[in-house]
């Protein structure tokens, strides 16, 4: 199930439709200090379900919506999606069979949130299952924030017990 | 269960015990119940950098604590390798020669995991096998370009434009 | 007392205003106080990046939040300078272009204040009149060596003596 | 008053007596990782008066004694002496006719802390007094740690209003 392309449009600072495609198993994401790097990462940690505004840097999740700049208005509406290369059939239940993955994620300003895989609507429940066990939930240990990796062992010991529960 | 936990406790302290040398060239690191029965208890990390005393993690520098932590989680990952790893500028705190020693273990992972990672550090971007440039040239809005090395150094330099 | 407090607010807000778009290269911050009476409020900071809109500093990226509180220390130090600043590697989190300009203003304000600051970043190397280097060429003691910037850049480079 | 020179002995790694002269206004410090930088801050922050063991990341104050190596045993004391040069008579009270002042913290294992001002012994509220409202207490604004600066400003609003009024 590797990442294949993400597709922001809306979101934080990517206001404009903009495509990222990751062919490679090594992809370095480089830019000067502000420019959006980290605001990709939070794209996939709200994709995969995140749902608390604050572990997305913000006050309410409406945030995540691009908010305007010096010349641009505030739009209406946040939209994400990832796909991933499933080819090898490793995804869980129903969506074993299909050679590619596309789960996404849209927030209008003023509703509430809609998921998709491959296009049909979903629950937020059925994106955690499909990675459940992956170590890829919206707070899991595959996906390290910014100054987050020394807090990892600063952890109190029961914080780390959930890090090895979601491997087990 | 019982079980799964106490193998999974088991496997993360045996590949925990593997990582940590190969990291730090050197030393040795492993885990700690604080209780009795695994059900109910948490996990305290010890480390030991090569020539250092045994210490409890909060005595660590700001380099050892951060790669002592990248050893844990790659411990978690060789265990149950995730689709795709996400590091945030991990490599921060890292002098040279640690960078170095964490890019070869991610090239050697990335055989069965991909990586993708932010970084403003040149040693790190040489381990890419591709660069996405993320620029503002209109302010206040992302865009991404594909870059190379050179440019991706230059990147850097730019100051955002005021 | 109430005036003094007042007075230092109103000063440590104008110098915030006066050196944030120093280091940012434009933009503007300020301090907010949250309550009416001075005596009992608590202090926010609001900052605005070259370009982007007034946010609440929980937005900025890691490097601006860095910088925004680099702006804020050097303005309660323009106020009362201190004997003495020691920074330590508070240029991790930032870029080329930030670094720059944090160094031009350090440079700056050295002509009242000594710094000591521990980086492991070239461009903060090269801001140094001296260079003190730490070594552990025996495992777990810590040696101090004058060094230039060449041997400054090769100790990063060295491991600790596995 | 600038600080002229930073004597260590039995400080954490630096076990055997050190000196470290700064003669300039930029003084950089630079090493590998693990090799002690950090070390040097928490000893002046030491010598200012901290007395939290866990704000010099020990467990008890005898934890920064030196703890012994590879091939190092442990020490029973620690000592550390900052000099300062004060020929603009710029320190408070009564110190304020020395051209230089020095000020020195000792631990033994077994004991309390003494205190030192010109080799005279003082008490840990003399050392305060002597820096009060130059920004250079034991946790003040004039000595950011390491990964410390971001949290400065998200830090909650009355923790802020802690620095000014160090300012005032
Ligand atoms: N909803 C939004 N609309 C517009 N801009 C936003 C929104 N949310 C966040 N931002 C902006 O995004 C910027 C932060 O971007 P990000 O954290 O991705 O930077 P970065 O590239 O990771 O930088 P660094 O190298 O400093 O970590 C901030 O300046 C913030 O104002
Ligand atoms: N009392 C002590 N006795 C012996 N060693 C100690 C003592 N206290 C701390 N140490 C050791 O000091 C080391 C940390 O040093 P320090 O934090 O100064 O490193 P640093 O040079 O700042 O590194 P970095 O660049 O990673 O931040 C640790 O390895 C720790 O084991
Ligand atoms: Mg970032
Ligand atoms: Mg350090």
């Amino acid at each position: 199930m590797r990442l294949t392309k993400l597709k922001l449009a809306g979101f934080k600072t990517f206001v404009d439709p903009t495509s990222i495609l990751t062919p490679g198993q090594l992809v370095g994401v480089v830019g000067p200090n502000g420019c959006g790097k980290s605001n990709v990462i939070d794209a996939v940690r709200w994709v995969l379900g995140e749902s608390k505004a604050t572990a997305l840097r913000g006050e309410s999740m409406q945030d995540v919506i691009f908010n305007g700049s010096g010349q641009r208005k505030p739009v209406g509406r946040a939209s994400v999606e990832l796909h991933f290369d499933n080819s090898q059939g490793r995804a869980s239940g129903q969506w074993s069979q299909y050679a590619e993955i596309a789960v996404k994620r849209v927030l209008d300003r003023d509703g509430e949130s809609s998921y998709y895989i491959n296009n049909l609507h979903v629950r937020r429940r059925d994106v955690i299952d499909l990675f459940m066990g992956t170590g890829l939930g919206p707070r899991a240990y595959a996906i390290i924030e910014q100054g987050m990796i020394s807090r990892i062992i600063e952890a109190k010991p029961e914080e780390l017990r959930f890090f090895l529960e979601e491997a087990a | 269960t019982r079980e799964q936990l106490q193998d999974t406790y088991n496997n993360v302290n045996r590949q925990f015990g593997i990582l940590f040398p190969q990291l730090f060239g050197g030393g040795e690191a492993r885990l700690i119940l604080t209780g009795e029965e695994i059900l109910d208890s948490g996990i305290q990390v010890m480390a030991q950098p090569p020539g250092k005393k045994n210490s409890t993690i909060h005595l660590l520098s700001g380099g050892e604590k951060a790669l002592t932590a990248i050893a844990l989680v790659f411990s978690l990952f060789q265990l149950n390798p995730a689709p795709f790893c996400m590091l945030d500028e991990v490599d921060a705190p890292l002098d040279d020669s640690n960078t170095e020693r964490f890019c070869e273990m991610v090239k050697r992972m990335s055989a069965q995991t991909q990586f993708l990672f932010i970084t403003h550090n040149k040693i790190t971007m040489e381990m890419a096998r591709q660069l996405v440039g993320v620029t503002m040239q209109e302010q206040g809005v992302s865009r991404v370009v594909e870059v190379d090395i050179e440019e991706a150094l230059r990147m850097s330099d730019e100051a955002v434009p005021a």
